[in-house]
């Protein structure tokens, strides 16, 4: 089912937290008078939550997120791709209801955290397709 | 600079609720288990930091580049190149394909007295129960320092062999299985990697099975001879040169993110 979330729909561009700028594509079209999703960047800093004693490296990583409505958001199972492709099915539907999709990452790249455990002992996590590099809105 | 203003006034500071929740959804994004809480008394400190500092680097470089690295990058000669290996698996593709790698330290150092009859052996011992769920082991090794000691002679051959104990025998010697065996000359010195898959393979089974390894070392003649007379480097070694294992993991299926 279509949500209609009317509280975000009175999104304001100075929503956006700081210190993360707006994204490249921040002046996507309103459809039909909501506001399409739309692209951030976030870094999150391992410093910063006082992680540093035990995540040896990255110091943090960058990430895209969307801000907008997005009706088929991500859900167990569910990648990024999918959901872009859905909701971008549903738009070509029904474009006067449903919102273009802007979040379909076109390029994603792998991740590696590197952590202490309770043992001393040392792992390096690596996380293919995680973090969203190029944008295919 | 009016959109960083407008962006700067918009920004608010999160409570203890919400800044919880936030570290608890980075935490579980990135699978990481949260805050270790060292058992004590703390374990002597080693040397795989360094080794997989060295391999997170040579990874990081792996995805940065795009590149389909098919051998380790000289960046991780440091500790992760064994410079006296004469035979180690082409852990290249090992590493790119790992989903996680772990180092253990190493907890028991058994070793023959020297006063008892020969053969010398040293034996090692890892716990490897915290291990990741869902995953297989690709790889694992034992990685060992060779440093130089004095009046050793340059040109003889060290024959250095590691070996599973598999049962461990009231006043008997324990059955052993041979795991890896490498010559090297006695005169050089870095880092030795021997190939101890088959064990860990076994013990992640069996955990009740992990005896731990044993070392000998032998000339050619088929002396035997200590493992620190020939600079082998042990717990009680500079902090940079501790043995240690590590071993390679790859998921068997693609990780499902719980709903949230």
């Amino acid at each position: 089912a279509l949500r209609h979330n009317t509280q975000r729909r009175k999104k304001h561009k100075n929503d956006l937290p700081h210190p993360n700028r707006p994204g490249l594509f921040d002046q996507t079209p309103v459809s039909n008078g909501r506001h399409a999703c739309k692209k951030h960047e976030l870094y999150v800093s391992f410093s910063d939550l006082g992680w540093k004693d035990w995540v040896l490296a990255p110091p943090g990583y960058s990430a895209y997120y969307c801000d907008g409505e997005c009706d088929y958001p991500l859900g167990s199972c569910m990648n990024a791709t999918n959901h872009a492709l859905i909701q971008l099915v549903v738009h070509l539907i029904k474009p006067d209801e449903v919102p273009k999709a802007c979040c379909a990452p076109t390029k994603l790249s792998p991740i590696s955290v590197l952590f202490y455990d309770d043992n001393n002992n040392v792992i390096l996590k690596k996380h293919r397709n995680m973090v969203v590099k190029t944008c295919g809105c | 600079g009016q959109m960083e203003g407008m962006v700067h006034s918009s920004f608010r500071r999160l409570s203890g609720r919400e800044k919880k929740e936030m570290q608890k959804e980075i935490l579980s994004i990135l699978g990481l288990p949260g805050r270790p809480r060292p058992h004590p008394p703390l374990r002597p400190p080693s040397s795989a930091p360094l080794f997989m500092l060295d391999l997170y680097h040579a990874v990081s470089a792996e995805g940065d580049e795009g590149l389909s690295v098919g051998f380790i990058p000289e960046s991780v000669s440091h500790a992760a190149l064994p410079t006296l290996s004469t035979h180690t698996p082409p852990l290249g593709t090992v590493v790119s394909e790992a989903d996680t790698v772990m180092s253990f330290v190493n907890l028991v150092e058994h070793e023959r007295d020297l006063l008892q009859p020969r053969p010398y052996w040293k034996e090692f011992r890892f716990d490897l129960t915290p291990l990741p769920q869902g995953e297989t082991v690709t790889a694992a090794e034992f990685r060992i320092y060779k440093s130089l000691t004095v009046g050793q002679k340059a040109n003889r051959t060290l024959h250095i062999s590691v070996y599973e104990i598999q049962r461990e025998k009231r006043h008997r010697e324990p059955e052993l299985v041979l795991l890896d065996m490498q010559s090297v000359p006695a005169g050089q010195e870095g880092w030795l990697a021997f190939d101890v898959t088959s064990a860990s393979n076994h013990w992640l089974l069996q955990p009740r099975s992990n005896l731990g390894i044993r070392l000998y070392v032998e000339m050619e003649d088929d002396r035997s001879l200590s493992a620190g007379w020939v600079g082998l480097v042990g717990r009680r070694g500079p902090r940079s040169k501790q043995p240690f294992m590590v071993t390679f993991f790859r998921a068997s299926q693609a990780p499902c993110r719980p709903p949230r």
